[in-house]
């Protein structure tokens, strides 16, 4: 069974602006 | 063949013919006869009788010029030809010789062939630096102390074989022409047996110029006499050969030498090796230290491994100490984001491709870790697999795991399906 990569769009970065990275 | 390789191509210690060094080339001379043309007379002896023949000295005639090109021209011993000093240039005046041998020569012996009778005193010197600085190389004298300030046929031992002696053999005045003076280099030295080993003596037989100093004329005490300008005419300074032997320094790591391009001569440098005299290393074989070869051992200069992705390289002794002297070298800018000594495993972010030989330009791929499932951006060297976080699976951790959805928070990106 294939998972699915994550979804960078469905992270809430409210909290993690530092951390978000450039493309998401 | 080449004599600085085996039939199995190893290679071994190869040396420069053994030529006479000065041959060809022009000397310096302090003094020449014959500008203006002037008398000078060749004394010789029947029995108790002394008489003097005189002939003319004149640079303008062919047949009566004795130019320093006569010194170092084919020593024919049918039709010798002789350089001459101008009439009695007497002590405390002295004449010199000067020459050069265009680069550093290991020296085995100066010989000087003589015209006139052999001076009285007689002074070698030599350089290591093309006539910047002398040292003494040997003294002739029948006078040591005096005209030297040196004991007569000193002792050599191992404390003073670098040293120059003063003695008064071949000093006498006869034959009154064909005289010879031969100044062995090693001749006497205590460490010459092991010439090898011995960096003193290797030292001691370096030279890049030779000068002659003839420091005062033998005479037969007239030349203040009644007819002294007839005696003094006498009295002069004339070599027929001037020879230099050795060989072109190549420190064992050359068979012969050659012109560069700007006309200097210089070692046909083999074993890895660079420089004039083959001196150091050719650049990134600095593998193992340089040292001159032996007849035992070539020592030649290794290149160091870099695995194809460093063009640079230096040499650390204490790593060559510890690899038990087999190899010093560190790789400098290893590039294909490779590193370590030898470029030999992968930088930091980056996995070993095991499909691919670590020389191969893409040995190293990129790990790739996922920003947010991955714990951190190294991941396994060999594997590649990145640190996952929890609940995160796949090889850069960009997937979560059976049993895991993904989440809204950065921090934990996949938890638990309740």
């Amino acid at each position: 069974e294939v998972m699915p990569t994550l979804d960078m769009t469905l992270f809430d970065w409210t909290d993690y602006e530092d951390m978000k990275p450039v493309d998401a | 063949p080449d004599p600085c390789y085996d039939e199995n191509g190893n290679p071994r210690r190869c040396i420069p013919d053994f030529v006479n060094s000065a041959f060809g080339k022009d000397v310096r001379v302090s003094s020449t006869c014959g500008t203006p043309a002037t008398r000078y007379c060749v004394v010789s002896e029947m029995g108790e009788e002394r008489t003097r023949d005189c002939h003319t000295c004149d640079s303008e005639d062919p047949k009566k010029t004795h130019p320093p090109a006569y010194l170092t021209d084919l020593n024919n011993p049918h039709n010798l030809t002789c350089w001459q000093s101008e009439n009695y240039v007497q002590y405390p005046l002295n004449v010199t010789l000067a020459l050069s041998l265009g680069k550093k020569f290991e020296v085995t012996y100066v010989s000087l062939q003589f015209c006139s009778p052999r001076p009285e005193s007689i002074a070698i010197f030599k350089s290591m630096d093309y006539g910047k600085s002398w040292v003494p190389f040997q003294f002739y004298s029948t006078q040591c102390k005096k005209m030297y300030g040196r004991q007569n046929k000193a002792a050599i031992t191992k404390v003073n074989e670098q040293e120059a002696i003063c003695t008064d053999s071949h000093t006498d005045m006869h034959p009154l022409t064909g005289g010879l003076i031969a100044f062995s280099t090693l001749d006497g030295r205590p460490s010459a047996h092991d010439f090898d080993n011995s960096p003193v003596l290797q030292d001691w037989v370096t030279a890049t110029d030779i000068k002659v100093m003839f420091s005062r004329l033998h005479t037969f005490g007239d030349e203040n006499e009644d007819d002294s300008e007839l005696a003094r005419d006498s009295y002069f300074y004339a070599v027929s050969d001037l020879q230099v032997g050795g060989r072109c320094k190549c420190n064992g790591h050359a068979s012969k030498c050659v012109k560069d391009r700007d006309g200097n001569l210089v070692c046909e440098c083999k074993h890895n090796t660079a420089g004039p005299e083959c001196d150091r290393c050719k650049p990134f074989h600095y593998d193992r230290p340089w040292q001159r070869a032996t007849a035992r051992e070539a020592n030649e200069c290794v290149a160091c491994h870099c695995n194809l992705h460093a063009r640079r390289c230096r040499f650390n002794m204490e790593l060559f100490k510890l690899s038990g002297r087999r190899s010093g070298g560190v790789c400098l800018n290893c590039r294909h984001n490779t590193a370590g000594r030898h470029c030999h495993y992968c930088r930091e972010g980056f996995y070993r491709d095991l499909t691919k030989a670590i020389s191969h330009r893409r040995a190293c791929k990129a790990c790739d870790c996922h920003p947010v499932g991955a714990a951190g951006k190294t991941c396994n060297q060999t594997t590649g697999q990145c640190p996952c976080k929890d609940g995160v699976t796949g090889i850069t951790c960009n997937r979560c795991a059976k049993g895991y959805q993904q989440s809204r928070s950065p921090i934990a990106p996949c938890i638990k399906i309740p």
